[in-house]
């Protein structure tokens, strides 16, 4: 029988090329390969199935985020590179709040983009919760504020606060994140509780240098992922775990309010290696 | 940075003979790597490395470069010689031109359309946007906004109108008054969905495109050969364009969809804003790859 096992044994070559396929950091991907058989250690699993116990254990969290664990007029503070679906993921996370119970606001601190504000304000009518906003070019740490202050001031449990998309490598922009940042800790010193990043599952390794840049400017509590709904798969996580240790809080899966599902290791690494 | 360390696997390397078979090794085992952290496919560069060994392994050092150097400008020039050979322009003869525009979410496909509208209308065009994207929350106002930015019209879906119906009635639009180029803003979507896809198609047999382009984020992963091999297969693809290079991805997205698709790269995406949209220089992005 053993025999038969080593025929539809995959090849540790093929292993990695599914790992690089998949977005797994090169030589991320070749540490684990290397140290793949030696984990085996005789065992009688398969080389996939040992695999993924691996890239499992290196993702594995202890508890999940619930809205619950938030203080009141808990600020989240949602950031991120162009297009990666801030915006969208802040109008799901409005929704799953108000189906655990939670009294949701919506803060429109994109000030820039063409249409930034007007993209929440529909989603808030879709999700049936408030959004504060604020004039096209007005300031966004102005914005993010009177977002905050208008949750105190109404009562609500909590605020998801939309940021506009910006490269990590322009220092002027990143800036303005710190500034954001800043006007929150005037209200509130302890706000934002939660500054979640938001990562495209169809980005390379750029995913790493987001992560670690944004990070270093102001510093991250959870990360989202996007778009796990279609080809790509997301392997840039392990590298970001690995380095930063920033909880993935939960995962993308289209684009409906419905759409957003609490980051489970074992349905990634599934997902992943099918 | 590679040519740092290319440096070190040639540094015992005098300037006489041809490189050794170990020296190309050790070399082509670092630009391996650079590719595949530069985000290029990793059948691309298997592929990619196989021809430059071939290359490299059959020419004399020179005795007035580094061993290191002269591998370097080898790989560059391979490089940028794959990035380089389809290079085409739009398809600019007809009129009304047509020029359909689509990708995955969040590319750059709405904002890139503002752009080529501002360099068409500069270059004395009449241009015509159509707002076909109409799913997304405010994706049509989006469009309206760098419209006006621009001076340009745009045609609104109607209520209950279908894409297809929507792009009819543009281009039927367009040739009664006078339109030259008309720019047609999809909806993003995966390359696997299915009726989404079909949309495109249907789109594309209304309307007729010359232009059919896709428009790819530099950051993108390995995925970039299946999204690009599959709209290709569906829509036919004439052209590429590779948004927010302003950012440190290093773009080998663009080299994978170039080495397995072959569509040329008309222009690339520098910023936000609507002049943030530039020519496409084949050798820039081969060292800006190799890092
Ligand atoms: N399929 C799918 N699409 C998504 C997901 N999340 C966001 N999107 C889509 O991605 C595109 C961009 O989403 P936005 O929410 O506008 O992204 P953003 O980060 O706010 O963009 P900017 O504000 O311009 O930086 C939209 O078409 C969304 O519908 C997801 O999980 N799955
Ligand atoms: N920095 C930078 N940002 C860009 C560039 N091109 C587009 N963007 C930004 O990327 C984000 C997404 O752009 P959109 O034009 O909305 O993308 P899209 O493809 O139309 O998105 P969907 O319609 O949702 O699929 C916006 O924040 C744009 O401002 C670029 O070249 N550089
Ligand atoms: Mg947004
Ligand atoms: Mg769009």
């Amino acid at each position: 029988f053993s025999r038969d096992k080593d025929l539809d044994e995959a090849t540790l070559e093929e292993l990695e090329e599914e790992l690089l396929a998949a977005d797994v950091a090169p030589r991320l991907a070749a540490e684990v390969i290397a140290a793949l058989d030696k984990a085996r250690r005789g065992g009688n699993r398969s080389r996939r199935d040992v695999l993924k116990q691996v890239l499992i254990d290196q993702l594995a969290q202890t508890t999940p985020f619930t809205f619950s664990q938030l203080p009141p007029n808990a600020c989240l503070l949602i950031v991120g590179v162009n297009g990666s679906g801030k915006t969208t993921t802040t109008a799901k996370l409005a929704h799953l709040a108000l189906e655990e119970g939670i009294d949701p606001l919506m803060g429109a601190a994109d000030t820039f983009r063409a249409a930034g504000s007007d993209q929440l304000r529909i989603w808030a009518e879709m999700v049936g919760c408030e959004v504060v906003a604020g004039k096209q070019g007005s300031d966004a740490a102005a914005v993010a504020y009177d977002a905050l202050d208008a949750c105190i001031a109404r009562n609500r449990d909590l605020v998801v606060i939309d940021t506009a998309g910006r490269m990590h490598n322009k220092a002027p922009l990143m800036d303005e994140l710190k500034k954001i940042v800043r006007s929150l800790n005037k209200r509130v010193p302890e706000a934002p509780q939660e500054t979640w990043i938001v990562l495209d599952a169809t980005i390379g390794q750029n995913a790493l240098m987001q992560a670690r840049f944004f990070n270093e400017t102001i510093p991250l509590t959870g990360i989202v992922i996007t778009k796990l709904d279609g080809s790509s798969k997301a392997g840039c996580l392990f590298s970001i775990k690995k380095e930063l240790d920033v909880p993935i809080v939960f995962t993308g899966l289209g684009e409906r309010k419905e759409d957003l599902v609490p980051f489970e290791a074992e349905a990634f690494v599934d997902g992943l290696l099918g | 940075h590679l040519s740092n360390s290319l440096q070190k696997t040639f540094k015992n390397l005098r300037g006489y003979g041809k490189l050794s078979e170990k020296n190309v090794t050790d070399a082509l085992r670092e630009i391996r790597l650079a590719l595949l952290e530069a985000d290029v496919h990793f059948q691309v560069v298997k592929d990619f490395i196989r021809q430059v060994k071939e290359k490299a392994l059959g020419q004399e050092v020179l005795a007035s470069v580094s061993p290191g150097q002269q591998f370097t400008k080898c790989v560059q020039d391979e490089l940028t010689e794959l990035l380089g050979r389809d290079h085409k322009a739009f398809d600019l003869s007809a009129n009304p031109t047509m020029i359909m525009m689509l990708g995955l979410h969040g590319a750059g496909k709405t904002t890139t359309t503002g752009k080529l509208a501002a360099k068409f209308s500069r270059a004395g065009r009449k241009v015509l946007l159509v707002a076909c994207d109409i799913r997304r929350p405010a994706a049509v106002e989006q469009l309206n906004v760098l419209a006006g930015q621009v001076g340009v019209d745009v045609v609104n879906p109607n209520p209950g109108e279908s894409v297809p119906e929507l792009g009819m009635r543009a281009r039927d639009r367009a040739m009664t008054q006078g339109y030259n180029l008309v720019i047609f803003d999809t909806g993003g979507r995966f390359q696997v969905d299915d009726e989404l896809v079909r949309e495109l198609e249907e789109l594309r047999d209304m309307v007729n495109p010359q232009n059919t382009v896709l428009v790819v984020d530099a950051a993108m992963g390995q995925e970039s050969v299946n999204v690009a091999q599959t709209f290709h297969e569906r829509v036919n693809l004439t052209g590429l364009i590779l948004t927010k290079l302003d950012g440190d991805a290093r773009g080998g997205a663009a080299l994978s969809i170039q080495s397995v698709v072959g569509v040329p790269i008309h222009l690339v995406g520098v910023g936000e804003k609507t002049e943030d949209l530039e020519d496409f220089h084949p050798d820039r992005l081969a060292s800006r790859i190799l890092g």
